[in-house]
């Protein structure tokens, strides 16, 4: 664990905080896409089935536990019980166009061919891109609640805290994932977009 | 020591 990994870990705590308060508190979930949520649960499942075969820390099964409850719990706001504000119509980005290829690519492209290490490397690539669904939405519709975008910043910060978790990794203890960094490195792009927006709407626009 | 099956981060 270091400084980038926890800054990450963080990141990637206060995104799903921030989404789970900003449809509680506004009892909707106006302007998030469904779909993005549901490829987030589809990753966190496929990636932490591991919690059933290997241990690695309090931490970091607690954390999969908090990442897992929480994906779930927004889905149940999000197609349960504040169903009525979900925004069917800007929510349209086919997540088949997503699914697939992921499929494809991590029964082609691997570190070893097994079922966990499959459904790793599929929650891996499935990560990479299943934002996009909700940037879909944001561009479509032209605008996002603040709230929203703070949501995206905190998101988009997690993954590109974690490539400089990889870079010390890599001089620090000789580790790296190369299926990791390569995912993790276009994820990160995906947002640089909004990631511009972001910065100077915040700093010029108000 | 790069491992194949042990993933340690989230």
């Amino acid at each position: 664990m270091n400084v980038f990994r926890l800054l990450g870990d963080i990141s990637h705590l206060l995104a799903i905080i921030i989404l789970l308060l900003k449809i509680w508190k506004t009892r909707s979930c106006a302007g998030i896409s469904g779909r993005s949520q549901v490829l987030f649960a589809v990753v966190y499942t496929a990636r932490y089935l591991d919690l059933f075969t290997s241990y690695i820390s309090a931490y970091n099964s607690i954390m999969k536990l908090v990442f897992l409850a929480a994906s779930y719990g927004t889905i149940y706001l999000m197609f349960i019980k504040f169903k009525a504000s979900y925004d069917h119509n800007h929510d349209t980005f086919r997540i088949e166009f997503l699914i697939l290829p992921c499929v494809l690519l991590s029964l082609l492209i691997n570190h070893e061919f097994s079922p966990l290490e499959i459904l790793w490397t599929f929650s891996i690539y499935l990560e990479s891109v299943a934002i996009l669904p909700q940037l879909f939405m944001v561009s479509k519709t032209g605008e996002a609640e603040s709230i929203t975008s703070h949501y995206l910043f905190a998101l988009g910060s997690y993954r590109a805290l974690y490539i400089l978790n990889w870079i010390y990794r890599y001089y620090a203890e000789s580790h790296y994932d190369v299926i990791a960094i390569v995912a993790g490195i276009v994820q990160t792009v995906l947002y640089c977009d909004f990631f511009y927006l972001y910065i100077t709407k915040g700093i010029y626009g108000q | 020591n790069f491992t194949l099956t042990s993933h340690d981060e989230l």
